[in-house]
């Protein structure tokens, strides 16, 4: 594409194509957008953050990231939209004008992206890191298993050959640890999405541990807010809930680690499989799944704007 | 480049916790090589495994003799795959 307005939305794409999205949309939009290089992978790809902001300093700041998982192909794909809506509403949307009047946001599309070019060149089922195991032929991590929250409980696997295995430690995998390090010297982030595929969910802290939040009537409230919207474009049908209650036990997870770094509006989101095809949704699917996602994650972030703490 | 011919995703249906913990065996047997999409939680909630096709029949034998209920809901992914590789391609091409 000679341009992001010429970007093919509806349709999958390498890391190559998408960091050279990411460029483009950058010099494209120089006044909202930046790059940010937040850390390498294991194999030493570049890991990427965009910033989008109106300006100022020390502001408060809202994350999403997609793709952590390598072979969910649509939230990788949602991300490269979200990136370009940001940029042609922000004038227009008078709810995300008034999100960035007072708050960045940070977007990073791939957050694994080692195993998003194994997914396109060798195996398009992988989910995990390409980190090597000492003593283990197996290769990888989940990153979803590998935060320090309830690291190596409960709901992750202690075998590096599991599609859930939680690594050797807690920030064992590079590509978490960019984030931890990212979310720690920032220090404002009070919004976190996660953004997975698929089963159609929207889900909030504990995953380790079925006690509930402290927040949680606040975050069931705002969940109900976001699903509402969410299935008001189309229909698709979300449930929403703790990841535990909801789903199944899963320690060391993204969002138990940033609700317990303190930020409230942790979230995490499962996108739309409506077709029973699983981790391979049709990319005519690419932009209907994304349209009706940001509904969801303008909600989430608009709260999060109008109650910053 | 790894290729899934012959690879099914079944929707299972346990329909109580007795099945659920049946399928939790399944997943313990390695030498099947499932890859579950949708973990065995609770009754109610559905299982997607992705079945290489080696493991195919003895997977829908142990289903079934405890009596498990079950859809294919990929016939076989290697075909999607291709179908996806051919959008790209021609995307590429054009």
């Amino acid at each position: 594409a000679l341009t992001t307005d010429t970007f093919n939305y509806a349709t999958y794409h390498t890391l190559d194509e998408i960091y050279e999205f990411i460029d483009q949309l950058v010099t494209e939009n120089q006044h909202l957008v930046s790059k940010i290089q937040i850390g390498n992978t294991y194999e030493g790809r570049p890991i990427y953050v965009l910033k989008f902001s109106t300006g100022g300093t020390d502001r408060p700041a809202a994350w999403i990231d997609t793709g952590i998982h390598s072979r969910e192909w649509v939230t990788q794909a949602s991300g490269v939209w979200f990136a370009k809506k940001i940029t042609t509403d922000y004038e227009k949307d008078p709810t995300l004008k008034a999100i960035l009047e007072k708050m960045d946001i940070f977007l990073e599309i791939v957050t694994n992206p080692d195993g998003f070019v194994y997914t396109h060149k060798t195996n398009r089922m992988w989910r995990k890191t390409r980190s090597r195991t000492q003593g283990s032929l197996c290769v990888g991590a989940d990153p979803n298993r590998n935060w320090d929250a309830g690291f190596g409980l409960s709901g992750a696997s202690s075998n590096p050959c599991s599609d859930t295995y939680h690594g050797k430690s807690a920030n064992s995998e590079v590509e978490v640890k960019a984030i931890v390090d990212f979310v720690k010297t920032h220090g404002k982030i009070k919004a976190f999405i996660s953004i997975h595929s698929y089963s159609q969910l929207l889900l909030y802290p504990y995953g380790y541990k079925s006690d509930a939040v402290p927040n949680k009537e606040e975050l069931d409230k705002l969940a109900k807010s976001a699903v509402t919207a969410l299935t008001s474009l189309y229909g698709t049908k979300y449930k929403y809930g703790s990841i535990i209650d909801t789903i199944y036990q899963a320690s060391g997870n993204t969002i138990d680690w940033t609700y317990s770094q303190g930020i409230k509006y942790s979230f995490t989101f499962e996108l739309r499989d409506t077709g029973l095809r699983g981790f391979l949704l049709p990319a005519s699917q690419i932009i209907p799944t994304a349209e009706e996602t940001w509904l969801a994650l303008l909600t989430i972030i608009d709260h999060a704007s109008k109650n910053l703490y | 480049t790894e290729i899934f011919v012959g690879h099914q995703v079944l929707r299972i249906s346990a329909a109580d916790e007795a099945q659920v913990q049946k399928v939790k065996e399944l997943e313990s047997l390695e030498h099947l090589q499932l890859d579950f999409w949708r973990d065995p939680v609770r009754p109610g909630l559905p299982i997607d495994v992705r079945v290489p096709f080696p493991s195919v029949q003895s997977v829908k034998v142990f289903l079934e003799s405890h009596d498990i209920s079950y859809e294919i809901m990929i016939e076989d992914v290697q075909s999607l795959l291709d179908e996806e590789q051919k959008q790209m391609s021609a995307l590429r091409a054009r």
